[in-house]
């Protein structure tokens, strides 16, 4: 409906309404926000490890009531970044996603779904420029091991090689961490989101090892507390990307 | 006989053009406050309400945006409280002397911000993205 203040305090409504307005207003709004249609997310619960964080970004880029507070770019004091030599994608960036893990659905990595992660970048047009991006795994405390063994957490993008079956690990980062560190762990992930917004079909996952350092062995992840897709909902991991996009040009209607 | 006919015609016209413009401008005088009519331009509140759209599902934040918009004259004399162009008070100098071919200034935005939205797409990622010029901070005569 319209509503007007009434000049002492209150508001009036004007006018209510009718379905077919609401669905053009709707409609005028959605195109405002560059979206074809409405979208329908199979699960909306911000309670999940990537909305609870964005929503925390969203907190800490904007003021009150989510305007930005300067008109050109997002900009924070917040460290959205922790560990690895990520660059501090905030500034310059006009959009940021965070992506849902799927490795559970892709053929060649549910085998080793603690170590494998599928994040779909082909929603992110050309148009869209790459300014940073990174990968966010929850590591809890392992009790397995001594407080102050040293392990080496290596991320890698999975590339096509010569034959259909063969894969090759390109290595993109790596973090080295004690058997009790606890928290969220950031590794720099630009490169591959680069690779994967301008060549969709590049995108094969990424693979992590674990290499126990003074035994220079590997173990499984899940040894080391690092949580994968059978965590809890607040700790599983998420990719974010930052983005900045050319001006949003509005369909001729 | 024909002759006089069309001049009457014409005349009529002229006279339904002319009475067009007088009742518009007595509405407006006559509606004052609330329509727009003596307010010099200034920036009123407009606020959008997603969460009235029913758009909860998929908008995380905000609940809704102060988008305002901007209402109300610009005519001779523009006061300075007004920001108006200066081509703005030309225009309003021009619009006086002949009101029918020359339109008043506009009533316009001078200042816009950004606002952002956070919400969900349709494979559950979530997107934070800021809309540029969706907000007006300042109105004034263009």
């Amino acid at each position: 409906a319209y509503y007007v203040d009434n000049g002492i305090g209150q508001t009036e409504k004007m006018h209510e309404m009718n379905s077919r307005d609401k669905r053009e207003l709707q409609h005028e709004i959605l195109t405002l926000l560059g979206l074809h249609q409405r979208p329908k997310p199979k699960s909306s619960t911000t309670k999940d490890s990537a909305p609870t964080f964005m929503l925390s970004l969203y907190n800490s880029i904007t003021s009150d009531n989510g305007v930005v507070k300067d008109d050109s770019t997002f900009h924070t004091s917040h460290n959205v970044t922790v560990g690895d030599s990520v660059v501090q994608p905030i500034e310059g960036t006009d959009i940021i996603i965070s992506f849902v893990n799927k490795a559970k659905k892709v053929p060649h990595l549910r085998h080793e779904k603690d170590r494998t992660f599928f994040f779909d970048f082909s929603d992110v047009t050309a148009k869209e420029t790459v300014v940073g991006a990174e990968l966010r795994l929850y590591k809890e405390k392992s009790k397995k091991w001594k407080k102050n063994h040293e392990f080496q957490i290596q991320v890698f993008m999975l590339r096509q090689g010569k034959d259909p079956e063969d894969k090759i690990l390109d290595p993109l980062s790596n973090i080295t961490v004690n058997a009790n560190t606890e928290g969220w762990i950031t590794f720099n992930m630009t490169r591959a989101a680069e690779l994967w917004t301008r060549q969709p079909e590049a995108n094969l996952g990424l693979f992590i090892k674990v290499l126990f350092v003074s035994k220079g062995r590997e173990i499984n992840p899940n040894k080391l507390g690092i949580v994968s897709y059978r965590g809890s909902e607040d700790k599983k991991p998420f990719m974010v990307g930052f983005f900045s996009s050319q001006e949003l040009v509005y369909p001729q209607r | 006989t024909q002759t006089a006919l069309r001049r009457r015609r014409e005349l009529y016209s002229y006279r339904e053009e002319q009475e067009k413009y007088t009742d518009y401008n007595l509405s407006r005088h006559k509606r004052g406050a609330s329509g727009g009519g003596r307010w010099p331009c200034q920036r009123r509140s407009l606020y959008v309400k997603f969460r009235d759209l029913g758009w909860q599902s998929w908008i995380i934040a905000p609940d809704g945006y102060h988008a305002f918009f901007c209402e109300g004259e610009c005519s001779f004399p523009i006061g300075n409280h007004v920001n108006a162009t200066n081509h703005a008070i030309v225009q309003t100098l021009v619009h006086m002397y002949t009101p029918f071919k020359a339109p008043s200034p506009g009533c316009a935005p001078s200042k816009l911000s950004a606002q952002s939205v956070l919400y969900f797409d349709d494979d559950g990622n979530v997107v934070l993205k800021k809309f540029p010029k969706m907000i007006v901070t300042s109105c004034g005569c263009h």
